[in-house]
């Protein structure tokens, strides 16, 4: 489960280890200790996620750590999606009126 | 319509690229599209320019988004496109001037179609005339590694569609390919599975990436939303069209 509502002392071994070979794998570094703590708590929700998502995925997908690891959904798609594609194809929007008169 | 189709092994599908920094899936696909077509259709091995299509797209968002089909415009407009010899990639996300006129064209296109919404059409254009450019949702590639992603509407919102990606091929698992493995430090498990059917898809993130850059996708319950918008090139003029055979 989420780590945010627990104590902020030591991360589980296994945890920081795993989060680490994702760094070296994938060549991840943090500015700071503090982007690097957000960057871990990030990493563990998605560990936890990608849990959720085997269990809801209908084929034979596999997931776990990928390069993305270390973002939020909302900085992944901010980042690797089509912009234009997801503000202006999935949006539906009203474009006229109950109130118009004739035509 | 065959029952398995990849076009990776006529070896005419380009190199998976990397689209870095720049949101350009949308020109890299188009490319991909375009480096196909070519191939398939003239048997010509080329690699253009996507930084052409992101400096002189009409619309001019270049690394900040963009449409399938306004790439393809690009590319009538400048009248084909250069090498990615002459006109590199660059994957900053920079703003750069278009520099198309300053350039040989290297390959070119007659028409864009959009097709039907339909995953059979999909399939039998993709079989006998070549890859095809889809846009899907990308919620649930962030954390794949392989195997063939099969979502509902709530997994996977199929009418928010937000990634540009080339489809290159069909197929259908074996009966007993199973889910097996481990996700990080989870426990494995393995769940029997009767053949599935799949889209084989070319991804813009590099080949480290998921199955060496590419992914699959099932085929048949429109996951992800890959019927939205299936856009292609045409290269060979209407009057010389000619279908052609997909690898097995």
């Amino acid at each position: 489960g989420s780590l945010r509502g627990q104590d902020p002392g030591p991360q589980p071994l296994e945890l920081k280890e795993v989060f680490r070979l994702f760094q070296m794998q994938y060549n991840r570094s943090y500015p700071n200790p503090a982007e690097h703590a957000r960057r871990l708590d990030i990493f563990a929700q998605n560990l936890a996620n990608t849990q959720r998502l085997q269990e809801d995925d209908l084929g034979t997908a596999e997931f776990g750590v990928t390069q993305f690891s270390d973002l939020t959904e909302e900085e992944f798609v901010q980042l690797y999606g089509n912009q234009v594609a997801g503000e202006a194809l999935g949006v539906s929007r009203k474009v006229g009126s109950e109130e118009w008169g004739h035509s | 319509v065959p029952s398995t189709c990849d076009w990776r092994k006529a070896g005419t599908i380009s190199p998976v690229r990397d689209q870095q920094h720049c949101n350009c899936c949308w020109a890299i696909a188009a490319a991909g599209n375009i480096e196909a077509l070519w191939a398939i259709k003239f048997h010509q091995s080329v690699e253009v320019s996507v930084q052409q299509l992101i400096d002189c797209d009409r619309c001019g968002n270049g690394c900040k988004g963009g449409f399938v089909w306004d790439a393809f415009l690009t590319v009538l407009n400048n009248r084909g496109l250069a090498s990615e010899k002459d006109y590199p990639f660059d994957g900053s996300g920079k703003t750069h001037s278009c520099r198309a006129e300053k350039h040989k064209k290297v390959a070119w296109i007659q028409d864009f179609i959009i097709l039907q919404a339909c995953e059979q059409s999909i399939a039998r254009h993709l079989a006998t005339q070549g890859p095809i450019t889809v846009t899907i949702n990308m919620t649930l590639l962030q954390h794949y590694r392989k195997g063939v992603i099969k979502a509902t509407p709530t997994t996977c919102d199929p009418i928010q569609v937000n990634h540009s990606v080339l489809l290159v091929g069909f197929g259908k698992t074996k009966s007993v390919e199973g889910r097996q493995g481990k996700a990080a430090s989870f426990g494995s498990y393995s769940r029997p599975r009767h053949s599935m059917a799949y889209w084989t898809l070319k991804n813009s993130w590099g080949t480290q990436w998921g199955e060496k850059g590419y992914f699959r996708l099932h085929r048949g319950s429109n996951t992800c939303g890959i019927t939205k918008f299936p856009v292609t090139a045409r290269v060979d003029k209407p009057n010389k069209q000619q279908q052609v055979s997909c690898p097995p």
